[in-house]
């Protein structure tokens, strides 16, 4: 079951950097990336900054309120109280 | 392209970048 | 506290991309990708396939594994029990 998921979620994050570097301005890299990949296919673009953009900063928050590195990155406060929680 | 590389031609045609938290995103489909 | 965090995040963000597009082997988009976002700096890599693809491959496996995706897709067994935990 685990080599579907690794597939689905290697196009699903294929699809969203393709989506991150439009947003942030990097069509060149966008297209690259693409034909690189050799990806043909016709893609819909979310809301900026992106789906990718927008987890990552929840992640990262979460990642760095972690008890055991709160000390060493900025955290929100909310990411503590989830940690602690 | 490695081992991590997505494979190069996605089954469905049209690929949307929606939130997959959307109400509307429908897993099936992708 | 979340504006650092969020510039933090921004640039951990374009850092792990550009990992990611080595990774996959899109050299040139990886290479576009810093020029295009003039990044001097130079980087040191992560074993591969990279950090940003081995969070998104947990995170894409506990979000299929949720109770009510869990029947639509892929899951690992692991991400069941843990979202069951």
């Amino acid at each position: 079951a685990t080599i579907p998921t690794r597939v689905a979620a290697g196009i699903r994050l294929a699809l969203y950097v393709y989506e991150y570097l439009l947003h942030v301005g990097a069509q060149k890299s966008a297209q690259t990336f693409l034909s690189e990949i050799r990806w043909e296919k016709n893609i819909t673009l979310g809301e900026p900054p992106g789906f990718l953009h927008s987890w990552w900063c929840v992640f990262w928050d979460l990642y760095c309120a972690a008890p055991d590195r709160r000390e060493a990155c900025e955290h929100s406060s909310e990411a503590k109280a989830f940690q602690d929680y | 392209l490695s081992e991590y590389a997505p494979p190069p031609n996605p089954n469905s045609d049209h690929l949307v970048a929606a939130n997959p938290f959307d109400d509307n995103y429908n897993t099936i489909s992708y």
